[in-house]
């Protein structure tokens, strides 16, 4: 219902990867080894991630270079399992949660 | 649901039927919300009241004091204002993140308390099926037969039950924040606590499968899981496994068991509150730093974005405002043995708002009457009072019903 959540709260976190596939740093990855920062929001509806270029030295993240999305539909998903963010890239959704 | 228990997990599904912490039908309690599912940036999020992109904590091995701005902590702030701070137990996460000494002097009044046996956490100390000692994942013990004859969570609650008794007498606010490890890997904890969970009633993840379109960025491969002895022996393969079947379950088990034994310490400490009467004048609030995947999308432990590792409970129990206060001999937290007291499932709490934990330092500061800290300027780093969370005590008091506004929406 795009007309009427507006203003719900939303909750963020994040995580930073030193690769886009697992290594045995990705879990732990110290700060010169950040290459990449998953920055997650969090509504009642969905989860929604995108994982984006970060540098560690002046902490910047660049979310014109984005590796890689997440889109999760909590209500037919609650378990997270069916990422749909490349089938909505174009969509009204997509851009309303960006 | 496995056995008669408490949370099961400290982040996601935790249906609660609490042995010992009746607070969780009379408190409110909210979901979700850690910064980041890792200790340490976790803990100087929500200490400081800051996102990890401010405190520029990202891993394990800066102090924010010095590497990103002298920022000023809850407990720092309550200290400032006349209250006597305590922290026993993992508060802070050790070492360099918190300047190896729990961010003393600034945060806390006296010396931050380690439990003795905390040195033995990851020892050899878990007995294999040969009898030797192993430094496993899954290690129920007997505590007679480790280290000290004890274990550091026990130890934990005895000495935040002390200072209980030191502060009835000091007829001083005090703000005592006590840490409990577990179910942190390894998973070690009473052996006593297996039973509330026969192996027979333990089923794997609903989804023990790596989702088909996850990006492979997403995915942490649980290096630490890896590594432990009973893991290893496993030769399992890398990055994405899986675990046998029956290996999951075991883990399942001891997590939950291990919950279970964190849920009695907790129990034990505010049965505590109410023996030395300050129950009825005590806010008490419960978290954790993040939550754990037991399986789901084919991993294990923090380290990822998944609800099941990001989501926390997070529990308020403020007298007169989330349940009335109690009466001079009423208690609040009788304590119930979970080993002999059938205990169905506490009613979940009154809210389930989207909240993050970076709004505890506002939120805890306007319940305690103080000036709530002001918002956080998009540039942060120069100021030394400030938070990026708003205070959520405006929910404390509001209905959870829809109503619906002119608009046809519901509010």
């Amino acid at each position: 219902n795009n007309r009427c959540h507006t203003e719900e709260p939303v909750a963020f976190s994040q995580y930073p990867r030193p690769s886009d596939t697992p290594q045995w740093n990705s879990d732990r990855p110290e700060l010169k080894d950040i290459r990449i920062m998953g920055y997650s929001m969090r509504t009642i509806d969905y989860r929604y991630t995108v994982w984006v270029q970060f540098n560690p030295n002046n902490f910047s993240a660049d979310f014109e270079d984005v590796h890689a999305g997440e889109l999760y539909v909590v209500e037919i998903d609650p378990n997270q399992d069916y990422n749909i963010y490349n089938n909505t890239l174009h969509g009204h959704l997509f851009k309303k949660l960006l | 649901r496995p056995g008669p228990a408490t949370w099961r997990r400290l982040g996601w599904d935790w249906g609660c039927a609490s042995a010992c912490w009746p607070p969780a039908a009379c408190s409110l309690w909210r979901l979700r919300g850690a910064q980041q599912a890792v200790c340490a940036p976790s803990r100087v999020s929500f200490l400081t009241g800051r996102r990890p992109d401010t405190t520029r904590l990202y891993d394990f091995y800066s102090y924010w004091r010095v590497h990103a701005g002298n920022y000023s902590t809850m407990p720092q702030y309550f200290k400032e204002n006349g209250y006597m701070t305590m922290s026993v137990g993992k508060v802070f996460h050790p070492g360099v993140s918190s300047n190896y000494h729990d961010d003393y002097p600034y945060s806390w009044s006296i010396p931050p308390f380690h439990p003795s046996t905390e040195k033995y956490e990851n020892d050899k100390t878990c007995r294999g099926k040969d009898g030797r000692l192993y430094a496993n994942l899954v290690c129920p013990v007997n505590v007679t037969e480790m280290p000290g004859g004890t274990l550091p969570d026990i130890q934990t609650t005895e000495e935040a039950i002390r200072l209980l008794k030191v502060m009835k007498t000091q007829k001083q606010k005090f703000f005592l924040a006590v840490g409990y490890h577990k179910p942190h890997i390894p998973l070690r904890y009473p052996q006593e606590f297996l039973k509330l969970y026969p192996l027979e009633n333990i089923t794997l993840a609903p989804d023990p499968w790596v989702p088909k379109k996850l990006p492979s960025v997403a995915y942490n491969p649980w290096m630490d899981i890896r590594q432990r002895d009973d893991v290893q022996a496993l030769n399992v393969s890398f990055p994405y496994g899986p675990l046998p079947d029956d290996f999951q379950r075991q883990i399942r088990q001891s997590y939950y068991a291990a919950v279970s034994y964190l849920d009695m310490q907790v129990g034990r400490l505010l049965n505590a509150l109410d023996d030395v009467g300050l129950s009825s004048s005590t806010m008490v609030v419960f978290t954790a730093d993040h939550g754990w995947s037991l399986g789901e999308h084919g991993e294990w432990a923090k380290y990822s974005n998944f609800d099941v590792a990001t989501r926390v409970p997070l529990m308020f129990y403020v007298p007169g405002m989330t349940s009335a206060a109690a009466s001079q001999q009423g208690r609040i937290f009788p304590y119930l043995d979970p080993f002999s007291h059938n205990l169905g499932l506490v009613p979940q709490g009154q809210s389930k708002k989207v909240v993050e934990l970076v709004s505890l330092f506002s939120t805890l500061a306007e319940l305690a009457g103080l000036q709530v800290p002001p918002a956080c300027p998009k540039t942060s780093f120069h100021v030394a009072l400030c938070t990026e969370g708003a205070s959520i005590v405006h929910y404390f008091n509001s209905s959870e019903e829809k109503v619906e506004t002119e608009d046809g929406c519901e509010d």
